[in-house]
């Protein structure tokens, strides 16, 4: 039989959440020449066995939910990152030099449960 | 409130936050760069962070190393000799990270492109500094040369790759003593060119600018590189 969906609202089902660190509230801009800071988004939210068939999900998480629902003492698949991209910062040393770094997987852009 | 930025800058690969007195005009190579990185991560779309395409090398960190240096003769240029010395010093304490130098491009910068200023041809002769002078000012003594390159007209962007240079000074304890750079106008005698000489020695000890661009790529951020021998 099909399971219910949950009455929950979307807002508890994972997802991503947005956070932005702007560098003049770290005191950053003093130094940091660009960007104006960074999205430090997070993943959260329920991985409900129903939705794990659309909730950009991998196999093992539809598997791992199915199980879940038959015997509780297996965990739920969790809200993870599927998606990340990198950022460039451009800033100024001590030594008067213009340095220009790369960090990559630094921003979430998609959740999923895995 | 209690943000941990001790472990951001730790993170992010930086002892402290850096305190500059003042900000450098930002170079438009990594201005172009930066740019172009932002717009690929706005569109979504991937890149290797690990390969700068402006440059055709690999690498994650671009520093650019404004010249700390000073001019050897500031009297008038003789008639007849080099129309422009100068040392040129570059401060590459902050070059100590762990990486793989991938490029070290010094520029000197003539000046802007015009119309008027297309002759005379220069020369542009660069020298290690391996002593260094012996009294008053570090007057330094020229020593391996570098480079000799003819320049048709005394204008626009002038590119040395420095890479074997700067593997001695952090390889085999080569002390960084800086460069010694002479830039000779090619006038002609008879042709009554020798003003056009002066203006232009002039016009370059105002105009010229000279910056190193250190690209290093750090194993640990950068793994080897997907892209296929060719």
């Amino acid at each position: 039989a099909a399971i219910p969906v949950p009455k929950g609202s979307c807002r508890s089902l994972c997802h991503r959440h947005q956070l932005f660190i702007s560098f003049r509230d770290l005191g950053w801009h003093k130094w940091v020449i660009a960007p104006k800071g960074f999205m430090a988004n997070y993943c959260h939210g329920d991985c409900p066995f129903s939705m794990t068939t659309y909730l950009n999900s991998s196999n093992y998480a539809f598997m791992q939910a199915l199980m879940h629902a038959v015997d509780p003492n297996v965990p739920k698949a969790v809200c993870i990152p599927t998606k990340l991209s990198p950022i460039s910062m451009l800033y100024q040393d001590n030594d008067e030099n213009v340095v220009l770094r790369h960090y990559e997987d630094m921003v979430v852009d998609e959740c999923g449960c895995g | 409130s209690r943000f941990q930025e001790y472990d951001l800058l730790q993170f992010l690969d930086l002892e402290r936050a850096p305190s500059p007195h003042r900000f450098q005009p930002v170079p438009p190579v990594l201005r172009k760069i930066f740019q172009a990185r932002e717009a690929a991560a706005a569109g979504g779309a991937s890149q290797d962070l690990c390969y700068v395409k402006e440059l055709g090398v690999r690498g994650n960190l671009l520093r650019l190393f404004p010249d700390h240096g000073f001019f050897l003769n500031t009297q008038e240029p003789s008639r007849d000799g080099p129309c422009l010395q100068k040392f040129l010093y570059f401060n590459l304490s902050a070059v100590k990270e762990k990486g793989k130098l991938t490029m070290a491009r010094l520029t000197l910068d003539l000046g802007p492109r015009s119309y008027y200023h297309l002759r005379p041809e220069v020369v542009v002769s660069l020298f290690v500094v391996e002593e260094r002078g012996v009294w008053g000012r570090p007057h330094p003594k020229p020593g391996r040369m570098l480079a000799l390159q003819s320049v048709p007209g005394p204008q626009g962007p002038v590119h040395f790759n420095l890479q074997g240079v700067l593997k001695d000074w952090n390889g085999s304890g080569r002390k960084n003593l800086g460069l010694y750079l002479e830039i000779l106008a090619k006038g002609d005698r008879y042709s009554g060119v020798n003003v056009q000489v002066e203006n232009t020695c002039d016009r370059l000890m105002r105009s010229l600018h000279a910056s190193l661009l250190v690209v290093t790529l750090n194993p640990e951020h950068c793994h080897p590189s997907s892209r296929k021998r060719r």
